[in-house]
């Protein structure tokens, strides 16, 4: 099963057509393993994105040195899975 | 479960569970709903459609499905949840009897099955179908991008190992292709939902061009009750509109291939959005989110029931 140890999920906020621009292209930054939740397409939709472990750093790099805001909406995406899955557990014991 | 009361929506549960599960809601309103396997899926798992139909010959019909993009269990917890609430509601309900009495309804609750088995085997965030591409060693295409409207327009990538990969024709994929074949075949399904999280979203044609859709008036009025409807329990506020202006461009999807068929009463629903957890949506939100769903749903149904084209 594969795990999502350290993985994170950024909710990022554009603040202009040009930021949307920014974020399309590190969308096509293949080596970096995106996975896009919701995608860059207007400044008023918010962007989450899955981001592995490896590629952290050059992501919030990127999007630190052009100015784009965002939030850790999900710190360790294991994690959360792994509370589901107690959860769930739990419930079907009950 | 023996039987489909005892089912707990808060779990995952397998394919097979998920088929067996459909079995028992068979089992326990025979006079009402039936199976029809319509295909298989790359992967050669069967793909069933429940029908709930009240008799009569190729009546009018709803077609519904859910969890297209495999790894959102909410899309098929509602799906299930909602075909038990049609099979009781029957007798119960006055106007879902209408509706039951004039039209048929056709409900495939999980879309992907190859992409849902893997996503409960493998990989918890698989969204695509399993198929393998030629050239490339990425698999799977993105199966609400591999309809015949608008086939490799904005909104979709030509790239194996994107989300959004189109697939290398139209229809490549046989768990879209099984559906087509079926709507086509049948020739007289009235509404097509298909039900998607996670965004708090109802939609409507047309996602790859700005132009409005001869009917954008009233498919807007209809998206604002079901929305209106689905607020009111829970308070959940969503967005609607036709989805090229509410979410993005989009190309070779479902509601606008339905609606390129004839089929006037086409829609896309993006289910709740915690604003947290996305599509991992905490297990005691399901339920709330199974019955506002409803509500919509209702809206929708009822309207095509009362308009007949």
């Amino acid at each position: 099963q594969k795990l999502f140890i350290g993985d994170q999920v950024l909710r990022i906020t554009a603040e202009s057509h040009e930021q949307i621009a920014l974020l399309q292209e590190l969308q096509g930054l293949e080596h970096l393993e995106l996975d896009f939740w919701r995608e860059p397409v207007r400044p008023s939709l918010s962007v989450d994105v899955r981001v592995p472990f490896a590629s952290l750093q050059p992501v919030r790099v990127f999007l630190q040195s052009h100015g784009i805001q965002y939030d850790v909406m999900i710190d360790n995406l294991q994690v959360l899975l792994d509370s589901e899955m107690e959860e769930m557990n739990h419930s079907r014991q009950r | 479960q023996r039987n489909t009361d005892s089912f707990d929506y808060s779990s995952y549960h397998t394919l097979e569970e998920i088929y067996s599960w459909m079995d028992s809601l068979i089992a326990e309103f025979p006079d009402l709903v039936s199976k029809l396997t319509i295909g298989s899926s790359y992967e050669k798992r069967p793909i069933h459609v429940l029908k709930f139909s009240t008799g009569g010959t190729n009546r009018p019909a709803i077609w519904l499905d859910t969890g297209i993009h495999a790894r959102e269990w909410i899309t098929p917890a509602t799906g299930m949840w909602t075909a038990k609430k049609i099979a009781q509601e029957y007798g119960q309900d006055p106007s879902l009897t209408a509706i039951l009495n004039k039209m048929d309804i056709f409900f495939e609750i999980v879309t992907n099955p190859d992409g849902y088995t893997f996503t409960h085997t493998t990989n918890r965030m698989w969204r695509k179908t399993r198929s393998i591409s030629s050239g490339s060693s990425c698999i799977g295409v993105d199966p609400n991008r591999n309809w015949d409207a608008n086939f490799g327009g904005p909104g979709t990538s030509s790239n194996p190992c994107d989300d959004t990969y189109k697939g290398p024709f139209a229809h490549s994929e046989s768990e879209v292709k099984s559906i087509v074949d079926f709507i086509l075949r049948h020739k007289n399904v009235k509404a097509m939902v298909t039900i998607h999280s996670y965004s708090q979203m109802l939609m409507y044609p047309y996602g790859y061009t700005s132009t409005p859709t001869p009917d954008a008036d009233e498919l807007y009025a209809v998206a604002k009750s079901a929305v209106d409807a689905l607020g009111s329990l829970h308070g959940t506020k969503y967005t609607f509109g036709s989805m090229i202006s509410t979410i993005y461009p989009a190309s070779g999807t479902t509601a606008d291939w339905g609606y390129s068929n004839g089929i006037k009463y086409s829609f896309t629903f993006e289910l709740r959005d915690t604003g947290r957890y996305g599509f991992l949506l905490p297990a005691d939100q399901i339920i709330p989110t199974a019955e506002e769903t409803w509500l919509a749903l209702m809206k929708i149904m009822e309207h095509v029931r009362d308009h007949p084209y």
